[in-house]
């Protein structure tokens, strides 16, 4: 049965994409079946694998408007055992779905729980808001993986989002857990970077992931080539991060 | 009168918080009277400047919420002509901000008027989503600066925007304008900058500013000091170009 991990942070720009695109890959080089699922309205999981307006049949968006069914919503990307559900075939807005969502957060539980059979693990990539989206995908969820990165603000935001999750652990599901919060964009040849390092371990102790994910340029740039790191540069030290976090979730899981 | 400029992007991390504060700090250095307003729910820009959640009396929410006067939530800051207004008081959830402006848009336009005229800009810092938030800081608005990354996804997700400017604009705001997009994080050694860059004036034209930011780690480091980065290391290339775009807007304003 497959573990439904969300990628969630409220802050903007932190590497919720870019970790649900690399993790996902990761997972599935090490002989995983997974499946990206796109929560975030912009729409970037599709992007990462140069997906245009019209290679996408329908997304979660139809989905739960019940106008599809979770099988025409599955795409296959160009690594075989990597699959992903975008957001929606057109420039939706997302409003009828936050409605929906806001009236009953179980409306992902019968989609997923169809999919949960196919897969080893689903992630779910969430957009920088704690609102309804964020909220149903947690309700749906086992785990969570929350990117932070390694700089000022982050730190500082930190309280609304473990508020937000004892919230809905409390009121929707009892059973969610964290995997971990991953520390991105890491640079530690600046004092900021291993400053807030130190007072995020303080603050977070084991739920610190001990992989972090250092800043570096090749992330940013194979977007532009459609594929994840991973298979692109392997021996970055983008992509080896990643491979890395797969394996300390792995090993993780083992324990669990 | 006072102009009402919106920094609006719904791409997450883009710099909209680090231009609020910091374009703010820059026009009140050039002798100018302003107001930053946070309407993001993390409320970072009342963190920029160390106010601790103690400090602060109201904000936005409970401006909104009719239980203060706007002469009640307004802040002053470390640098004289500079004030500011956060989101709220406390750890708010905004659901209930969320649907009193989903039910009427215009409901700044009486706070807001009476900010105007003692201001001569009000920059109003928003949060990463195309909500119920950012379309009625929109409808109150003069104009817009929009900053965009200079990053792959960036691109992609400019369409939504344009798109949603369009909507406000027809629907509820004619006279709103853009002041331009802002490119930020700019590193010229990198050929992703140099390619967006390119895609970017190709497609907006004269629409992006001449003022580009640099990626320049003062920026990133100055909110652990609670003070913008043009009053602490005014020398740093990244509070340069801030003053420099004051400096653009400025000129720029003589001829609109
Ligand atoms: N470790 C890294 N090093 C360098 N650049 C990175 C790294 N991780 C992500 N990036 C780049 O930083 C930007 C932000 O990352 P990303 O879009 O994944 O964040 P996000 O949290 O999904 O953003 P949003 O809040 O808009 O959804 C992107 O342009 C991405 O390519
Ligand atoms: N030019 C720059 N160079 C280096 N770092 C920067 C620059 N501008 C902003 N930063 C840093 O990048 C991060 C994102 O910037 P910021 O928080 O201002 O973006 P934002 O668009 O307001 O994010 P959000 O979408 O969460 O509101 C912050 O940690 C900030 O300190
Ligand atoms: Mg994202
Ligand atoms: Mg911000």
């Amino acid at each position: 049965m497959g573990e439904i991990i969300s990628i969630v942070s409220h802050k903007g720009g932190v590497g919720k994409t870019t970790t649900t695109v690399n993790l996902g890959a990761s997972l599935t080089l090490a002989g995983y079946r997974v499946l990206l699922v796109d929560l975030d309205p912009q729409g970037q999981v599709a992007t990462s694998f140069h997906f245009g307006q019209y290679d996408l049949k329908c997304g979660i968006f139809e989905l739960l408007a019940e106008q599809a069914a979770p099988e025409d919503a599955v795409h296959a990307t160009s690594l075989e055992g990597l699959e992903l559900i975008p957001f929606s075939a057109g420039l939706q807005d997302e409003s009828p779905l936050r409605e929906a969502l806001g009236k009953d957060a179980h409306i992902f539980n019968t989609p997923f729980s169809k999919l949960k059979s196919a897969y080893d693990f689903i992630l779910i990539d969430c957009p920088p808001s704690i609102g309804e989206l964020t909220y149903a995908s947690l309700t749906v969820s086992n785990s969570i993986i929350v990117p932070i990165q390694c700089e000022y603000y982050a730190l500082n935001s930190l309280g609304r989002l473990l508020k937000f999750v004892r919230d809905v652990k409390k009121n929707m599901n009892p059973n969610l857990k964290y995997r971990g919060f991953l520390v991105t964009m890491v640079d530690l040849r600046s004092n900021l970077s291993r400053l807030v390092m130190n007072r995020l371990r303080y603050t977070l102790g084991r739920l610190v992931l001990d992989t972090a994910i250092p800043r570096n340029i090749r992330l940013a740039e194979v977007p532009l080539y459609g594929k994840p790191a991973v298979l692109i540069d392997k021996n970055s030290k983008g992509a080896k991060s990643y491979i890395e976090l797969a394996q300390e979730l792995l090993n993780q899981h083992g324990t669990s």
